[in-house]
């Protein structure tokens, strides 16, 4: 699955 | 969560804290732009749209629901706090929202990661996040009266901002896959933003002077 922790940022 | 993110967190923390300090307290919100503030609460409405569908931690969460309430009750303050209205420079700070929303909505519409609802909204929250604070350097540019809390929130702001991208830097170096370059782009051009107002800022804090733009 893609990488999606830019969402882990606020 | 390493200590570039944390310490972006925390700036970001405290220039809410001295904004609603200065509201809050002094029941003044000369020099601070409605507008900016406004585009703030749409920011964070857009981009937290997961915050009851995805869970990352008690922080983040925590987080989030911060920056969304501080943001609709700086609003609510200045539209609607009697006292704190009247010190609005309502005449000085006319910047269209529009004309930073629509280009974001556009862009959004036209380069993100994935074509659906929620991820849309969410990178046009960084592309609008990233030219917010216009509005508040023109209004500063304008009045040229700027005390020191309105200062330091400006300050904080940018300093989040830098020790976000820190955070990228680290993250890029120490986590596999870490490539964001819509997150990084946006985040750099909302940096750069505000190098004009660090220049002044610092340049009055070597001189010890109280901080003044130039016309």
């Amino acid at each position: 699955p893609k990488d999606r922790s830019a969402k882990d940022e606020l | 969560m390493n200590i570039f993110r944390l310490a972006g967190d925390m700036t970001h923390l405290a220039s809410v804290l001295v904004l609603l300090l200065k509201i809050h307290t002094i029941k003044s919100c000369a020099g601070v732009s409605l507008k900016t503030q406004e585009l703030y609460v749409i920011v964070f409405a857009t981009r937290y749209l997961d915050i009851f569908t995805s869970f990352v931690s008690i922080y983040n969460s925590l987080m989030k629901l911060i920056f969304l309430g501080s943001s609709f009750s700086i609003v609510w303050y200045m539209r609607y706090h009697k006292a704190v209205h009247r010190t609005y420079d309502r005449e000085q700070d006319t910047f269209r929202h529009w004309f930073l929303m629509l280009p974001c909505i556009l862009l959004a519409l036209l380069i993100h990661e994935k074509f659906t609802f929620f991820e849309v909204m969410w990178t046009f929250s960084l592309y609008l996040e990233a030219v917010a604070i216009l509005p508040q350097l023109v209004l500063l540019q304008r009045t040229r009266n700027i005390d020191n809390l309105t200062g330091q929130y400006i300050f904080l702001l940018g300093g989040y901002r830098g020790f976000y991208i820190l955070n990228w830097i680290y993250r890029y170096f120490t986590e596999p896959h870490y490539v964001h370059w819509i997150t990084w782009i946006s985040g750099l051009v909302q940096t750069l933003l505000y190098a004009d107002f660090f220049y002044y800022y610092f340049l009055s804090w070597k001189n010890n002077k109280k901080l003044q733009l130039p016309a």
